[in-house]
Formats: C-alpha cells, sequence, structure tokens
C-alpha cells in the first residue's frame, strides 16, 4: 500500500468470520495531510467489510472535526488499502483451508 | 490512558486514544 501518511491497523484480531471488524487509524506523517491536524490520537472505530464504504467513513472523520475536507481522499484511501489487505487475507485463508 | 468519544450523526463511535507507543518509536 502507498504511503499515505496515515496508518491504518487492525484494532483487534481477526477471525476472518466477524463482518464488522474493529480499526485503529493515525497520522505517522503531518507534513502528508494538506489540512491542519489537530488530532495526534488513534482513532478507533468499527468497519462493515461487506456494506460499508472507506470513503463514506472518511468523509465522516471529516465531518466530526478529525481530518480537513482537503484530505478525506487521503484519509479514504489510507482505510481502502487496509480494507483490501484483510480481505486478501482473508481470501487466501479460505483457499489454503479448501 | 486518555480515550475520548466522538460519535458521528449517521451513529458511528469514534474512540481517540493515544498513538500505539511501538509505532511512535519506530519514526
Amino acid at each position: 500500500a502507498e504511503d499515505t501518511g496515515v496508518r491504518v491497523e487492525l484494532a483487534e484480531e481477526d477471525d476472518g468470520k466477524k463482518a464488522s471488524i474493529a480499526l485503529k487509524l493515525w497520522v505517522e506523517d503531518h507534513k502528508k495531510l494538506k489540512g491542519k491536524y489537530k488530532e495526534s490520537g488513534a482513532i478507533e472505530f468499527t468497519f462493515d467489510l461487506e456494506k460499508e464504504v472507506p470513503e463514506v467513513v472518511a468523509q465522516e472523520m471529516v465531518e466530526s472535526g478529525f481530518f480537513h475536507e482537503s484530505d478525506a481522499k487521503t484519509v479514504g484511501k489510507s482505510i481502502r488499502d487496509r480494507v483490501a489487505l484483510i480481505k486478501w487475507r482473508r481470501e487466501r485463508t479460505v483457499s489454503a483451508a479448501v | 490512558s486518555a480515550t475520548a468519544q466522538v460519535v458521528h450523526s449517521a451513529g458511528r463511535r469514534f474512540i481517540v486514544s493515544p498513538v500505539p507507543e511501538a509505532r511512535l518509536k519506530e519514526q
């Protein structure tokens, strides 16, 4: 995944079955963000792997005051990359089991 | 560690806590 300066990681163990998973997002490189980034903590949230869209969560973070509008795309991409990795690992685990 | 919560109008809860220690040292 491209280094966007925004890090997204699992906030809980992934058993490969649950539809919703807890993720944690934080800024590693403030310089890569266009807007001024106030929050220096890690933001934990739940994401439904089947139904939800990363860019929508990013927009909610902007609306909640965590990020500037101009960084919504970067945040959305960071979440998308992590979600894609989670799904890829799940598919690999399933195919290995078969 | 201090945590704060923000609930978005769409209902999603965002829990803010300190960045994981190990990651800070990696930089």
